[in-house]
């Protein structure tokens, strides 16, 4: 619990750092391989063109999520965690710190490929999504009380597999509804492209 | 890691109980959605006209996998752990007290949808296997070393979906041989039941 306050504070310092640039954060969260990279790579192309982009990817170990990125020609901080399963303020102050904030306007967060942990650390981002797939799980949003109290936009992604594996995309959005009615609700398929000037625009870029 | 020590002593605790009645416990962990309680079902109608069999649960807050098992006319305890991404020792220590050791054989435990955090807590099973969607992400494994070092089995899950969502399964056996060479690796689908025979063999059921 000290640890969670102590982490909104530096996730305070954190927004108050990005606004002083006047560069706005958006963090995405979600299970492993519900699409966060996949999405955040769909919104680079869209709007490098429009806004100076930076990106801040967490994994245990690995590199592959943020090479991927760096590949579509925008800069990337890549944050290893060792066995923490998701990121937090410091490790974002930290990340922040090796980008020119001069020199952005928006600033994409990946975190750690997990439904749960991330709930309780805030990194200081304008806006956190959920990236949620509709082929893992009929109940996952209803096992995730937590999760969805504390994002604004849920991206229900992989949709078009939805058929394939017989997934209720109506349901998994009726349930989202109920357990947070406050949130915007974008369907995608990051495969397709579906969705993906919804969710621009849901996301104010 | 005070935690972890103090978890692994109560995990050997937990062994030895259940040695003391001569039953049998299997750990079941894997991310949200990848067929856990669907695969520990599929084994409860395969064996329970030759074992007396109970099921340890962990979820956040809900009961709905338990339920589901219970019906399947075996004993369940459902453990909530709140806001914990991982089952310990100590909650399977309590939950070991509500079931009649007695009257078992075997016992299977279904750790909360986590990839990563059930790694650093070992319960007491005799087993633990890690079941894995080849649905959501062709780099899961590379991406989790170390919950692959602490897993004896590893049921690669939802097979019978590989081939409409473009899924390598070669590649991925081949990341688990690599991070781990000592492991069993059983393909599944608990949809069709391909792969039950060979994991209860592969578990010495
Ligand atoms: N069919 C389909 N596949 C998708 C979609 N979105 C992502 N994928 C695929 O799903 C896999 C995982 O996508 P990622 O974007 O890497 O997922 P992630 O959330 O970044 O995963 P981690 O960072 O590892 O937790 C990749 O093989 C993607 O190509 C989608 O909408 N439809
Ligand atoms: N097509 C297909 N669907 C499967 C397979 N295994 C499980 N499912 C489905 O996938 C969904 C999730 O399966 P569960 O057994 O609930 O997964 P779980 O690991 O227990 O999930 P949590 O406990 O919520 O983390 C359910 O809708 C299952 O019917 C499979 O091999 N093939
Ligand atoms: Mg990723
Ligand atoms: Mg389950």
């Amino acid at each position: 619990v000290n640890l969670q306050r102590r982490n909104l504070e530096l996730a305070e310092a954190n927004r108050r750092l990005l606004e002083s640039f006047g560069v706005r954060a958006i963090d995405f969260m979600g299970s492993v391989g519900s699409g966060k990279t996949c999405l955040i790579g769909r919104l680079v192309e869209a709007l490098k063109g429009e806004y100076r982009i930076g990106v801040i990817g967490g994994d245990l170990t690995t590199t592959i999520d943020m090479e991927l990125l760096e590949g579509l020609g925008v800069p990337v901080v890549q944050v290893n965690t060792g066995r923490e399963c998701h990121l937090d303020a410091n490790l974002v102050a930290k990340a922040l710190e090796k980008l020119n904030l001069q020199q952005l306007d928006l600033v994409f967060i990946e975190n750690v490929g997990n439904i749960i942990c991330p709930a309780d650390f805030p990194l200081g981002a304008h806006r956190r999504v959920a990236v949620v797939s509709v082929v893992e799980s009929p109940y996952i949003i209803v096992k995730h009380p937590l999760t969805f109290q504390t994002v604004d936009v849920v991206a229900l992604n992989k949709v078009d597999l939805a058929q394939a594996v017989g997934a209720d995309v109506e349901r998994l959005e009726a349930d989202i509804r109920r357990v947070n009615p406050k949130l915007a609700i974008v369907r995608t398929s990051c495969k397709t492209g579906l969705g993906i000037q919804n969710l621009r625009e849901t996301l104010k870029l």
